[in-house]
């Protein structure tokens, strides 16, 4: 049978940066094939296809559907296998090969991270399981 | 099924539409 796809608005103009990404314009409605949880989702429209970011879009339907997860507070532990510098006041800075805590992973790819006292935004494209925390 | 998706972190929300966002 046909594949229902889950459809979104674009809420903000996005100026693709690579050759797979695709340019969006406010108010445009996107069918979405794949979601990756590092925050880049596939795009299937009628004319083009490619990666954009997740961030950039609402749920057509109904803009409190639930698709992310509640916040983890005991955490899940994961090993960063690249560095990444703060950028924004919210984020956190690590270098690779640190140990850390991911307290809530949001679909637009950039989780939630504690280490030691300090928690921020974390693209979780740098991470991997480093197995579960023991309770 | 589709290329690998970029290998760049994806932008931040813009801080205007973040209450919005998915």
């Amino acid at each position: 049978g046909p594949i229902l796809l889950d459809t979104y608005r674009v809420i903000a103009d996005f100026t693709k940066t690579s050759k797979h990404e695709i340019d969006l314009h406010t108010g445009d409605l996107v069918e979405i094939v794949e979601k990756n949880q590092n925050g880049w989702w596939f795009c299937q429209g009628e004319s083009k296809r490619g990666w954009i970011p997740a961030s950039y879009l609402e749920p057509l339907d109904g803009p409190e559907e639930a698709e992310e997860g509640e916040p983890d507070y005991e955490g899940e532990m994961f090993v960063t296998h690249k560095a990444y510098k703060a950028e924004q006041r919210d984020e956190i800075s690590l270098e690779v090969g640190e140990t850390i805590s991911v307290i809530h992973k949001l679909l637009d790819g950039w989780w939630v991270v504690r280490k030691g006292e300090q928690t921020g935004h974390f693209p979780s494209m740098f991470l991997h399981r480093a197995g579960r925390q023991e309770v | 099924t589709v290329k690998n998706p970029p290998q760049n972190p994806p932008p931040r929300p813009p801080p205007e539409t973040r209450r919005k966002r998915v």
